[in-house]
């Protein structure tokens, strides 16, 4: 019964996993992969593909001043294109800030948790866990973006202008061997909330009870793991171990990002995202 | 609380799409 009530919660974690993230592992690497029925992704690999390729942008949340004005196609150095791919970039994060918030609620017992903590543990998980999410998007050549629309190379965001250049090639790096584990959207929808329940975050008020909640959460991943991955042995350690090597690459993300703020005179933050980073590490 | 203001809104709202 024990063991039913495990599997219960990882079928309730994977449909939530699905219904508040729009493209999953699995949409993604068949998208890599080229097995779509669809269209293939529009590739920017350069500045002209990624001024051309900026209409498929999915930019729900964009403020009118910052869409092209029908005078576009002016001049336009590559610094400014680059900023404003930053600012889409921003917007999109933003989004999946609060499609990981909804999925952290449908957490059982998470909303229970002190409001504080609740947030706590969504200042400081957020990040890592939009970094596990954006491996899955991820091959050694590149990644997808807007939804799997977009596939932009690693080399172009290698080319791209200090601090910028800098910002995905560790998270590359980290996603070629975060993806040899091989790990699904079902395990994937178990590791992201073990991560969100940490009760090690520097403030939280009550730890006991988000321990509680991570612990079951714990035995119900080693179960998962077991189960959907008999031959791949010690997978539940290696998964657990890649969660040290995350709160490094937040830490060094967060850094670059206040550089960012230093030297790009015309960027602003996100305000959710200043919000997430403010005093985080 | 100030400090994070529109994660607490995130956190207490339901389903409706916050405006972000």
């Amino acid at each position: 019964p024990e063991s039913a009530d495990l599997r219960a919660l990882a079928k309730h974690l994977y449909e939530s996993y699905l219904k508040y993230f729009p493209l999953t592992k699995a949409k993604a690497r068949a998208i890599l992969s080229g097995k779509t029925s669809g269209s293939a992704p529009f590739v920017i690999h350069d500045m002209k593909s990624l001024t051309e390729g900026e209409q498929f942008i999915n930019c729900r949340q964009m403020p009118v001043m910052e869409q092209r004005s029908e005078f576009g196609h002016v001049q336009e150095s590559a610094s400014e294109v680059e900023l404003r791919f930053f600012h889409r970039w921003q917007y999109r994060s933003a989004e999946a800030v609060r499609e990981v918030t909804e999925f952290a609620k449908s957490i059982p017992g998470f909303v229970s948790l002190d409001l504080n903590d609740q947030v706590t543990l969504l200042k400081y998980g957020v990040i890592e866990v939009l970094i596990i999410m954006t491996a899955s998007l991820m091959n050694k050549d590149g990644m997808l973006i807007s939804y799997g629309q977009i596939f932009m190379t690693r080399e172009f965001l290698k080319s791209l202008r200090k601090p910028f250049c800098e910002m995905m090639e560790p998270k590359f790096e980290f996603a070629i061997k975060f993806n040899m584990l091989e790990l699904d959207d079902s395990d994937m929808a178990l590791f992201l909330a073990v991560i969100i329940l940490s009760g090690d975050r520097p403030g939280l008020l009550n730890v006991k009870p988000i321990e509680d909640l991570q612990e079951t959460v714990l035995q119900t991943l080693e179960l998962q793991l077991k189960m959907n991955h008999p031959d791949s042995l010690q997978l539940f350690a290696k998964v657990l171990q890649k969660m040290t090597d995350l709160r490094q690459l937040v830490n060094d993300h967060v850094h670059l990002i206040q550089l960012l703020k230093k030297t790009e005179v015309d960027m602003c933050l996100h305000p959710l995202l200043q919000e997430i980073m403010k005093d985080l590490y | 609380k100030e400090k994070h203001k529109i994660l607490h809104r995130l956190l207490q709202n339901s389903t409706s799409p916050v405006d972000l």
